[in-house]
């Protein structure tokens, strides 16, 4: 099964990635 | 607007453990399902793990540190060497540095905290409660009873039995995520995990395999899933590309990510990983005093007791209240000795553990415990022959022992006195009269018949001389 790393091409991400807000 | 909750109590259910069952079965139940959602084929597994305070661990991606160093692993390279017989991908993590999102306690240790953020979070306290839903940060870093094993998902799918999507929605938080829409993160299709307990206090694992928008689960085909399987809280974890399933160190799931060969499918090397092993000990070290056996601690000091050998009981008499119970038994008082510190210090020593001798004037003894020498204080002075370290043995023998054996060898002394006179003059009489020649005359009652018959004859012929 070593086919190398996965591309991490599913992504399942609720939030739009510009709403993300630095931590207060 | 995202609300942190520092203090106090938000929404969440707290799930007692099961009384211990000592002899009850540790194995965990893996079941594979593939079953129809609005006519299309999922396949996946369902878990159930019993005892899972001895059972579950949440592991930082490869190993302790994984977190601090951002790492990311895949399920198999952090299940393996932990010894994990099920593993699932965790919680959620940053894409593009490796780092861990939200609380993560692993084995008792405090991994990452969330500040209170509200995200759906599923723990087991240290007395085995499963708590699920939301915490405040004061919760999380709970001294009384700390969560050994904690991890944050997205979304709390079933509460007390139901549903609990909508509710959630409302109340989560969006900082843990980073694109997409939360409207579609919860109802497009697509491979999930989820972690969750049922009404016997077994925890669960699902798993569902799928790809974003092409096959798989929402989430509310997820949970009306579990919930017919009997699951009374469970939230979601992290999906996608990330879930996997391993079973005995091999890849036992369909990962949706391509390899860099778009021929194949890769596992993705993910952050936290929740795992199912053989039973620990609660502390897995037993608090340094017992040995693991089975997930029970066996304690290796007689006087160490407890489920985590972490009790120090020196017996029903607690030292007598005068000492301290410690691993090694008693630890007496001043002034006090014996295996329960019941017994004062021999005559002629004082201090802890008798081991002082008095320094009195005399040979006298001293206080028990000061060594002190005042005159209220003295009990008993002893002969220089006595004061020899057989002190011990002469401690048995106190003032009224000493006074009822010498009352008694004086009774002894004159009644010996008395019979040897009294032998003495019997003795002398005896001889007095041999050398006299006298003798002693014993008339004889009853010989025989005809002795008896002759004296009768003789006796009447002298009370009666007129007779023929």
């Amino acid at each position: 099964l070593s086919f190398g790393v996965s591309r991490d091409d599913d992504l399942l991400l609720p939030y739009p990635l510009a709403r993300r807000r630095p931590s207060r | 607007d995202c609300a942190r909750v520092r203090s106090g109590s938000p929404e969440q259910e707290s799930w007692p453990p099961p009384p211990t069952n000592p002899g009850a079965s540790h194995h965990a139940a893996v079941r594979t399902f593939v079953s129809h959602f609005e006519g299309r084929a999922v396949a996946g597994h369902l878990t159930r793990v019993a005892d899972p305070l001895r059972t579950f661990s949440v592991l930082e991606p490869g190993g302790a540190g994984g977190c601090a160093q951002k790492r990311r692993a895949t399920v198999e390279d952090t299940a393996v060497p932990a010894g994990c017989r099920i593993a699932q991908n965790g919680g959620f993590f940053r894409m593009s540095t490796g780092e861990c999102l939200g609380n993560v306690v692993s084995d008792g240790r405090l991994v990452s905290s969330s500040g209170g953020l509200q995200n759906a979070q599923f723990g087991i306290r240290r007395d085995g409660t499963i708590v699920t839903g939301y915490l405040s940060e004061e919760e999380v870093l709970d001294p009384v009873n700390p969560f050994v094993q904690l991890l944050s998902g997205v979304v709390w799918l079933i509460r007390n039995g139901n549903i609990y999507i909508n509710e959630s929605q409302a109340i989560e938080c969006d900082e843990t995520q980073e694109t997409g829409s939360f409207s579609k993160f919860v109802n497009v299709m697509s491979a999930r995990t989820a972690v969750g307990h049922d009404r016997e206090g077994q925890l669960i694992l699902f798993h569902a395999d799928g790809q974003t928008e092409q096959r798989g689960l929402n989430l509310w085909e997820m949970a009306e899933f579990l919930r017919q399987q009997d699951v009374v809280n469970a939230i979601n974890l992290d999906g996608g590309g990330s879930a996997t399933f391993v079973l005995n160190g091999t890849l036992a799931s369909y990962p949706s990510d391509h390899c860099q060969d778009n021929m194949w499918r890769c596992p993705r090397q993910v952050s936290t990983v929740v795992c199912v092993h053989e039973p620990r000990c609660q502390p897995p070290d037993c608090s340094g005093h017992g040995t693991c056996v089975d997930g029970h601690c066996e304690c290796t000091s007689h006087f160490w007791r407890g489920e985590a050998c972490s009790e120090l009981d020196c017996g029903p008499s607690n030292c007598s209240q005068h000492g301290l119970c410690t691993e090694t038994g008693c630890h007496c008082d001043a002034g006090w000795t014996g295996s329960n510190c019941s017994e004062e210090c021999p005559l002629g020593w004082y201090g802890p553990g008798c081991q002082r001798p008095c320094q009195c004037e005399h040979q006298c003894s001293c206080d028990p415990q000061t060594g002190n020498c005042s005159i209220s204080q003295v009990r008993q002075c002893l002969q220089p022959t006595e004061a020899t370290p057989r002190a011990g043995e002469l401690a048995s023998f106190t003032r009224t022992t000493w006074l009822a054996l010498t009352l008694t060898l004086i009774f002894l002394l004159l009644i010996s006195t008395g019979v040897n006179v009294s032998l003495f003059l019997g003795s002398r009489a005896e001889r007095n009269r041999h050398l006299d020649g006298d003798y002693v005359y014993h008339p004889l009652q009853e010989v025989n018949g005809e002795a008896l018959t002759a004296e009768k004859e003789h006796m009447e012929e002298t009370s009666n001389p007129f007779k023929d």
